[in-house]
């Protein structure tokens, strides 16, 4: 099973 | 103050197209160089990038940095009232709380204008850090759009895989599954799937087929999409807009629970 990675986690705020 | 010309309504047409579906409010951030917006869709799952250079567009005048919060969809609606060929100005002053939109018809004998409220949108800026990708497929856009579509009819993920051999598109479902393969071919014969991989290690990604779809929207504006994919990254999805800029799409992978 596969879950969805949020965008927000690869890229620096 | 600051001031866009389009000698076409049909970019903006198209840009706009390419993103209300996937952002419902976004700042464009306008500055000396040009014309730049950065938004999340609502899930945090993906984020678009739009770059419209200054210097490439009929005329470009902006003094001071002003960022526009704009309702995607209210601009949609404004854009359908220009033709395609419309000259279209866009304008706002510093400060200012509405865009002005003024459509010149291609005999400048009509002219429409038309005023839009900007909304105080707080967004969160992430940096994307420089990439280098281990694979990058150069290829039609209209296909790409193709597969995702077909794909779509299986199921909701596409596992994508690149190697010297080509890209391979593959999805599952509960009915059935599916696979499509491009091979990497420089022939130029007509017919040809006319892709291009520049590739430094083999990569297997998975990713969500809803998010795809909507990227594909962007189509209209390039002939050809570029793929970038490195493992555990987001993939990215890039559309030139002619000479003027880019839409960029990055899609967060499907990971191992």
């Amino acid at each position: 099973k596969k879950k969805q990675a949020s965008i927000a986690n690869f890229f620096k705020k | 103050m600051f001031e866009a010309t389009f000698n076409q309504a049909s970019i903006l047409k198209q840009v706009l197209e390419a993103t209300k579906d996937l952002v419902n409010d976004a700042n464009w951030d306008c500055s000396a160089e040009g014309i730049a917006l950065q938004a999340m869709d609502s899930s945090h799952v993906s984020l678009v990038s739009l770059s419209l250079r200054g210097d490439e567009l009929a005329s470009y005048r902006c003094e001071n940095q002003i960022s526009l919060g704009i309702n995607m969809n209210t601009m949609t609606k404004i854009l359908k009232c220009a033709e395609n060929n419309d000259r279209t100005i866009i304008r706002a002053d510093d400060d200012a709380d509405v865009m002005v939109f003024v459509f010149e018809s291609e005999g400048r004998d009509k002219t429409s204008k038309y005023e839009m409220k900007l909304m105080d949108i707080d967004s969160e800026h992430l940096g994307i850090p420089e990439q280098e990708y281990s694979a990058t497929v150069q290829m039609s856009s209209k296909e790409f759009s193709r597969i995702v579509r077909d794909l779509s009819t299986i199921g909701e993920n596409v596992e994508i895989t690149v190697d010297k051999e080509g890209i391979t598109f593959g999805a599952k479902g509960e009915s059935g599954s599916g696979t499509v393969s491009l091979k990497s071919n420089p022939s130029v014969d007509e017919g040809s799937s006319n892709i291009t991989i520049d590739l430094t290690d083999s990569v297997k990604l998975n990713f969500a087929l809803r998010y795809l779809t909507f990227f594909t929207k962007a189509a209209p504006l390039s002939d050809n999409v570029s793929l970038s994919l490195s493992a555990d990254v987001p993939l990215m999805v890039e559309y030139a807009i002619g000479d003027v800029g880019f839409i960029r799409y990055y899609l967060a992978p499907k990971i191992d629970d």
